[in-house]
């Protein structure tokens, strides 16, 4: 473990743990997708599946087992507990457009054409753009909440930050891998654009709101 | 196969 891979991880812990406050502190899923959770918790079930194959560590499992959780737990916010303040009329975006290719894509070019094999790369595909429902969201509302933001933010930093681990892990331990690293990249290009609006808007005090 | 590497990853 080197410390930009802890660094990612516990940011992607606390990305998760804002959104929870948020929803739970506030009584409403307000400003969030619910399409883009619906995707995570797809990612994460078809991803940890080794969790019944084989054991890593104490912390690996404990991890996996609270992503998965507490991905379930935010939809069932979203969809049940809060459902009165989603606002499912600017959560458009076409999911369907993302998962069909994804799945194509996983089952073409996999390291080994098997189940799990074939899981997890979908779930590393479907993370990359997972988050475009909540992104298109926030550009078709105009604005984002300072606390989705800071959501937003620890979220696409944990992925920026395992960019960091692989590029470690190659000079120091040989390990390199090409389908989470090229999906690595796409994911965190994907959050380039909300990065520059954080970085001079939300840490000045202000809160995201685009022009019409 | 992915090598041992990842599976440790999240």
């Amino acid at each position: 473990m080197n410390i930009f891979r802890l660094v990612g991880d516990m940011s992607h812990l606390l990305a998760i743990i804002i959104l929870l406050m948020k929803m739970w502190k506030s009584r409403s899923v307000a400003g969030i997708s619910g399409k883009s959770q619906i995707l995570f918790a797809i990612v994460f079930t078809t991803r940890y599946l080794d969790l019944f194959t084989s054991f890593v560590s104490i912390y690996n499992t404990s991890m996996k087992v609270f992503f998965i959780g507490t991905s379930y737990v935010t939809v069932y916010f979203i969809y049940q507990h809060f459902k009165p303040t989603y606002d499912s009329n600017h959560d458009t975006f076409r999911v369907e457009f993302l998962i069909v290719p994804v799945g194509g894509l996983a089952f073409l070019v996999n390291h080994e054409f098997s189940l799990l094999e074939i899981l997890w790369t979908f779930s590393i595909y479907l993370e990359s753009v997972a988050i475009l429902p909540q992104l298109f969201m926030v550009s078709k509302t105009g604005e984002a909440e300072s606390i989705t933001s800071h959501y937003l933010f620890a979220l696409g930093s944990y992925r920026a930050l395992y960019l960091l681990n692989w590029i470690y892990r190659y000079y120091f331990e040989g390990f390199f891998d090409l389908i989470a690293v090229v999906a690595g990249c796409v994911q965190t290009i994907l959050y380039c654009d909300f990065f520059y609006l954080y970085i001079t808007k939300v840490l000045k005090g202000k809160k995201i709101s685009l022009p019409a | 196969e992915k090598q041992d590497a990842i599976k440790d990853e999240l």
